[in-house]
């Protein structure tokens, strides 16, 4: 975004096309654009980087401070991967488990889709790509059962993290968000609470729907951590500044690709900066 | 709703008779943020208002409606209209014929092309679901499943990564066993991985299918224009399918696609099972769109 004119109205005009074109949405792109035609007020001269960096300073104000690391315990943490259908769940699993292989962590895989078509077959793959074993039973089969199994042979083997799977799944269904509930119940009656991540799995092309996706999923059973999807396209994922404004909740990595490599840790700045040029 | 919220602004020009470039603005405002939020693009937004503006002003308001109303029923109306297209019926009639699908990845090719399938079932007319994705895991075990479901003929050849020869070779088969229609799925990508995008050209240019069908998310934002620029301008479309639409994303994405390819959205997705599938209704969409 560089203003082209010496008309600042006009300039304006281009940050809040900017600003929206990234998904930011209008309520958050006209709060932050007020926030910025005020501090430009109190200058006698504007230049181009003046307003860069104050944009810039302004949305990361809108960013969490937190942790965006994964859960790290010294007994099993189990991470569930969750979200809307296609938004990139079983990809990210594999490479989150490559991650934590080459920090030399014992991993293992849960296959809980037991409804999509070829779901089990495509974790399996995965699976062998990166020798480690993956816990799976029939299709149709109760998710929450295989998550039971799964919790109990990553135990049995040491493991340091079990990761699951899980099907694609509205937030407005309220029978799938159910199955959904159980799942998280499930883990959460064998392993201490604090060592379940809930990792809210987003789609970077996704518009507005992307932060009532994360508002449900949150509400139904809490997330500890979100990784946008699809961000080595042009969309930029603006929606995430604010779901981690309003609803606290902090991106923890991105996906820009298809392969198990294509997985790096959510970094503020250069995701503001991406999004500003 | 719009129309709610417009009664309001309005209560106090009713009765005024006619739309003025000063009474517009409010309902203008109001109408283009609603818009926004549904996730229409930002630059279709602004010059589908501006047009807006021109057919509403100078319009006479009968006293019996306000003038709000009267503006959200002509937005109403160019939104419809935007969004029907010419026919876009998907040939049930013909011999034989070809389709392929087409998108980024993940917004539900490889369901649709078994809800197609059956859609073709239910209208008699025999099937081959062509699995042409090469590179995704378990990609031709889950349409192989997906025809199994539908009981359509399946083709592929497992360890061939170029897709032409394995479209090549389905078509041939096809055409030998009498199919009456070949649905191929392709992987999804990105509009920007050029090399990706000139493989889908060739593959258009190699089948010469009857309907090359981009399959796009109902949930998409305002990258809508970007992606399916790209799509239109590697390929020739015949038209759009809008998946996930059972979902509560307002579908912006939709009137933004339209606005950009002049093609014709021909079905909506519904759900994941096999007849999730429905014809798209322009003014549906735009209700739903406007909020
Ligand atoms: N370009 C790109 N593609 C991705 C990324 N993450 C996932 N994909 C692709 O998106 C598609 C869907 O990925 P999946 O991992 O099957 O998605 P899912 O959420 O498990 O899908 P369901 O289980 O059907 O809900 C695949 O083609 C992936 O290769 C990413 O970061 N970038
Ligand atoms: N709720 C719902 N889910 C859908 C719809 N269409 C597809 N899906 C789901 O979306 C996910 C992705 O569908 P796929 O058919 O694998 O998508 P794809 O475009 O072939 O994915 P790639 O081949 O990886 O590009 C699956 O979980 C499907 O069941 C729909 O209309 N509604
Ligand atoms: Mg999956
Ligand atoms: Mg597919």
């Amino acid at each position: 975004i560089l203003p082209t004119s010496t008309d600042w109205e006009e300039n304006l005009e281009q940050i809040e096309e900017a600003l929206i074109e990234s998904d930011l949405g209008v309520d958050l792109s006209m709060n932050v654009l007020e926030k910025l035609r005020s501090q430009l007020n109190l200058l006698k001269e504007i230049n181009n980087d003046d307003v860069f960096n104050k944009m810039g300073n302004i949305l990361k104000k809108h960013l969490l401070n937190s942790s965006r690391e994964l859960k790290e315990k010294d007994s099993l943490v189990v991470v569930i991967f969750i979200g809307i259908n296609g938004t990139g769940k079983t990809t990210t699993l594999a490479k989150t488990a490559l991650n934590l292989l080459n920090s030399n962590k014992k991993v293992m895989l849960a296959a809980c889709d037991t409804f999509r078509a070829a779901a089990i077959e495509q974790i399996s793959l995965w699976g062998e790509k990166l020798n480690v074993n993956v816990i799976k039973g029939n299709y149709g089969s109760d998710a929450a059962s295989i998550a039971f199994d799964a919790i109990d042979s990553a135990k049995a083997k040491n493991m340091d993290y079990l990761l699951i799977d899980t099907a694609g799944r509205l937030h407005n269904s309220k029978e799938l968000m159910e199955e959904l509930k159980k799942i998280i119940r499930i883990c959460n009656n064998k392993i201490p609470v604090d060592n379940l991540e809930k990792l809210f799995i987003l789609d970077g092309t996704t518009g507005q729907n992307g932060f009532h996706q994360a508002k449900a999923f949150s509400e139904s059973v809490g997330i500890n951590g979100i990784v946008v999807t699809k961000l080595d396209g042009t969309a930029k994922g603006g929606i995430v500044i604010a779901i981690e404004d309003q609803l606290q909740i902090p991106v923890k990595y991105i996906g820009v690709g298809e392969e198990m490599e294509d997985l790096i840790p959510f970094n503020p700045d250069y995701f503001i900066d991406a999004m500003l040029k | 709703s719009i129309s709610e919220r417009f009664q309001g602004i309005f209560k106090d020009i009713r009765g005024m008779g006619k739309i003025t470039d000063k009474n517009i603005q409010e309902p203008l405002r109001e109408v283009r943020k609603a818009l926004l939020e549904a996730d229409v693009n930002y630059k279709v937004v602004k010059k589908f208002m501006a047009s807006v503006k021109e057919k509403s002003l100078g319009e006479k308001v009968l006293t019996s409606i306000t003038p709000g109303q009267k503006i959200v029923k002509i937005i109403y109306d160019e939104m419809v209209s935007l969004m029907d297209q010419e026919k876009g019926e998907i040939d049930i009639k013909s011999g034989f014929s070809s389709l392929m699908l087409v998108g980024l990845q993940g917004s539900g090719k490889t369901t649709t092309a078994g809800k197609l399938s059956s859609y073709f079932k239910k209208n008699d007319l025999s099937t081959m679901l062509v699995a042409a994705d090469t590179k995704r895991l378990a990609a031709r075990q889950q349409l192989k499943t997906i025809a199994d479901q539908v009981g359509s003929d399946f083709f592929t050849i497992e360890d061939e990564v170029n897709p032409v020869l394995i479209i090549n070779a389905a078509k041939e088969t096809a055409q030998k066993k009498g199919i009456r229609r070949l649905i191929v799925d392709t992987a999804g990508r990105l509009h920007v991985e050029n090399e990706l995008m000139e493989e889908l050209a060739s593959i258009q240019k190699n089948l010469i299918p009857d309907e090359v069908l981009f399959v796009a998310d109902a949930t998409t934002g305002q990258d809508a224009v970007n992606i399916c620029k790209e799509f239109n301008s590697f390929l020739t479309l015949s038209g759009i399918i809008l998946t996930k639409m059972d979902g509560d994303a307002r579908g912006g994405a939709a009137m933004s696609i339209a606005y950009t390819t002049g093609k014709t959205i021909k079905f909506v997705g519904i759900g994941e099972k096999l007849g999730d599938f429905e014809p798209f209704y322009p003014d549906r969409m735009a209700s739903r769109i406007l909020g």
